[in-house]
């Protein structure tokens, strides 16, 4: 597992939106992304997950800082047009991402990634997968330390 | 923006486990996939996000369908342990991905993208995102029409 792992990426420009109560039928994100979008807002992480209620999605969205008031702006005029029911901005997170080749399957890397995270007392507060890259969100005050963290278990800090 | 996507990609063999109510602290995502990653289930989508309680998330991830009774097997005997709420199975999705090259900011894809599949009413029940993908879970009885209309709206069509 831990050759798969090529490198530790991080960034600490990220604000995080939080959509909440979003009715979750066709159009929603349609709305939401072409708002964004027409204003120019650039977007880099999108999650959205089920929520207890069936007919309700949450989602997380992060931009850069500099767009952070704008895209708050931007959701809470679309609130009541989409019936949505809350718009959370939180400032203080950085994106951190473990970089691999190939990985077929994301398990044995979330396992290594996720423990020494855990093993450190940093919070995953969002994650996002794709094949070649997992990103968590986290407090922006853990961003050394968790890198250090995933640098030791892939031992990528070894010169 | 058409001309970053170079690829619709698929996939029906997926399973997808929702684990609704799970304490928002470290260890519970270590704990997870550890024990999907020694009983060897491989994972392929990962998407967490907040929900209204900030204590609380939502977690929604993928399996190959063969592996969904173990995974949801081993997300039961976790969940006291762990104290979160519920484990849900929905075996009749699909993941579409939209592929492009140096998608600096995905909000283009994403206006795009979400906007060919609202116009053909297909929902979108999870996102994910990389520098490269958009991936999204929909009802796999969607997939042809959600595949043709993603090729419609980037020219992959045209022979
Ligand atoms: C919540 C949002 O993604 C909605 N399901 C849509 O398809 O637009
Ligand atoms: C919910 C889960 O991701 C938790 N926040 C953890 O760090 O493990």
């Amino acid at each position: 597992e831990k050759r798969i792992v090529s490198g530790v990426a991080y960034s600490r420009d990220e604000a995080r939106i939080t959509l909440l109560g979003l009715p979750d039928h066709p159009g929603v994100s349609k709305a939401i992304f072409s708002r964004l979008a027409d204003a120019g807002v650039n977007v880099d992480m999108i999650v959205q997950s089920r929520s207890r209620n069936a007919e309700i999605a949450n989602m997380d969205f992060t931009v850069g800082r500099r767009d952070a008031a704008r895209a708050v702006e931007l959701m809470n005029a679309l609130k009541d047009e989409l019936g949505f029911e809350e718009v959370r901005l939180d400032e203080a997170v950085a994106k951190v991402s473990v970089i691999g080749i190939g990985m077929r399957s994301h398990v044995g890397v979330a396992q290594s990634m996720f423990t020494a995270l855990a093993d450190k007392g940093v919070n995953i507060q969002a994650i996002s997968t794709s094949e070649i890259k997992i990103s968590v969100l986290i407090d922006a005050a853990y961003t050394e330390l968790a890198v250090r963290a995933l640098h030791g278990a892939y031992g990528l800090d070894q010169v």
